[in-house]
């Protein structure tokens, strides 16, 4: 069985927001390390991948490993009936078929237990195994700025060419009636207020669909900084750590441009 | 114009 108690209801909520528009349908894999998630989208072009670890819980047990089949959808809802400083609990049994999840708030009249049941699914889903990567160049850079230039640039074009060099890291987006390029400088003071940085052994080119990392973007509630990860030819890896796991998302390259 | 790349192609299989 599994029994996991969370300190607040709302980092379940962020990272349900940062999945459902990728994924619909996704095995939540418990064990005793933590609650794992990995998801493809259907045009195989992007990955989620989420981890929780157990100490990040205010109690977890699971007892052997269980893979629970959720529809993103429905967990959302149920999701959306709790508050987000509610301790919530996620519960179930061996057999998998359910999930019950507990809200408990303490106000300053009562104290308030919610509890709701939703229906788990088998769900087939073939595990992609992702290769360990030397990338070539690495961008940390605050996850605000991040979710502000790829928005920006999705007004103007469908894709982004990702350029990292000694300059700094780059984003262009050529659009048919306008285009725009914004270039972020290793600067030495934020470097030392560790705003970010910019590590490059050889330069990196690749260009990506900008609808996707404005969904990935969705994770700037979960982690104030974002860390980038590049080769060229490689698919890119966009990377949110917090206090009690990470969320990080591959994206595959546009080719032959 | 450039096509958009699949995971297929870099991740295999466990």
């Amino acid at each position: 069985m599994l029994e996991a108690k969370l300190s607040e209801a709302a980092l379940l909520k962020r990272l349900l927001d940062a999945v459902k528009e990728l994924v619909s349908d996704a095995n939540f894999e418990c064990n005793e390390e933590g609650i794992q998630l990995q998801a493809m989208d259907n045009s195989h072009v992007a990955l989620v991948s989420v981890k929780l670890y157990a100490s990040g819980f205010k109690r977890y047990r699971c007892d052997r490993p269980l893979p629970l089949g959720v529809n993103l959808g429905s967990l959302t809802k149920v999701l959306k009936c709790a508050k987000d400083d509610d301790i919530c609990t996620l519960k179930a049994g061996d057999d998998a078929d359910i999930l019950s999840l507990t809200y408990e708030a303490k106000s300053a009249y009562a104290d308030r237990i919610a509890e709701y049941e939703m229906k788990l699914m088998d769900i087939d889903a073939d595990q992609l195994g992702i290769p360990d990567t030397d990338y070539d160049a690495s961008v940390t850079m605050p996850s605000s700025e991040f979710l502000r230039i790829v928005r920006d640039l999705s007004l103007l074009g469908e894709s982004v060419r990702i350029e990292v060099s000694k300059e700094g890291i780059r984003f262009v987006s050529d659009g048919e009636a306008a285009n725009g390029n914004i270039l972020i400088k290793q600067n030495a003071e934020a470097s030392g207020k560790k705003k970010g940085s910019i590590e490059m052994n050889s330069a990196v080119t690749l260009t990506f669909s900008l609808k996707y990392l404005v969904n990935f973007s969705k994770s700037s509630s979960l982690s104030k900084k974002v860390q980038l990860m590049m080769s060229n030819d490689v698919p890119l890896l966009v990377s949110y750590a917090f206090n009690q796991g990470h969320i990080r998302y591959y994206l595959a390259p546009k080719i032959g441009d | 114009p450039s096509a958009q790349g699949s995971l297929k192609d870099f991740f295999g299989k466990p």
